[in-house]
């Protein structure tokens, strides 16, 4: 563990506590798309099955845990408590084309060729990309509530940081290097460059997040 | 078999 894990991480929970926060004080899901929410569940799922076989630390469970439970909550609250606030007809990504790439990557990329590392693959190419349907719902709507914009923003620093903490970890652990996660990661937080532009030049000057006509 | 990636990251 270093502090740009640490930073990450705790980023990721913050990402997490803003989107609740922003459900309940709104009562509402508007500007959430509950594809890229149901993708994060997928993730999780696939990637902490560990949990029944591996035991890493006491922080790496009870975060593991707090990963699939948040994001199955979440996913709660948009179909049942908060139903008539979701419009499903402006989360139009079709998202058998990211899930189908993954299934395939992760046949070909893992660490050996056995259910529970195929799954692993599968959830770091998937999370790499689970943010997309709701990065193409913000340019559909061509806005988003400033609070969405600090779920967004945390959630890209908790990837941001991941970076320098391989670097570190490269360094310092005798130059080992998870290929999978590091290239998945490094496309991962790629996608959130072009909000980040907006975000600095905008929503953290005071303005709302409007996108360009 | 620990060596399969960094598994101990999130």
């Amino acid at each position: 563990m270093n502090l740009f894990r640490l930073l990450g991480d705790l980023s990721h929970l913050a990402s997490i506590f803003i989107l609740l926060h922003k459900i309940q004080t709104t009562r509402s899901c508007r500007g959430i798309s509950f594809k890229t929410q149901a993708l994060y569940v997928t993730v999780f799922v696939a990637r902490y099955l560990d949990l029944f076989y591996r035991y890493v630390s006491l922080y790496n469970s009870v975060m593991k845990l707090f990963f699939i439970a948040s994001s199955v909550y979440i996913l709660y609250l948009m179909k049942y408590k908060y139903r008539p606030t979701n419009d499903p007809s402006i989360d139009t990504f079709r998202i058998e084309y990211l899930l189908g790439p993954c299934v395939l990557l992760s046949l070909i990329f893992n660490y050996k060729f056995s259910v529970t590392e195929v799954l692993w693959s599968f959830s770091i190419f998937l999370e790499s990309v689970a943010i997309l349907p709701q990065l193409f719902m913000l340019q559909r709507t061509g806005e988003a509530e400033t609070i969405t914009t600090h779920y967004l923003a945390a959630l890209g620093v908790y990837r941001a940081l991941y970076i320098p903490n391989w670097i570190y970890r490269y360094i310092t652990e005798d130059g080992v290097v998870d290929p999978i996660a590091v290239t998945a990661g490094l496309v991962q937080t790629g996608l959130y460059i072009d909000f980040f532009y907006v975000y600095f030049t905008k929503v953290l000057q005071g303005q709302k997040f409007e996108l360009p006509a | 078999d620990e060596q399969l990636g960094r598994h101990d990251e999130l």
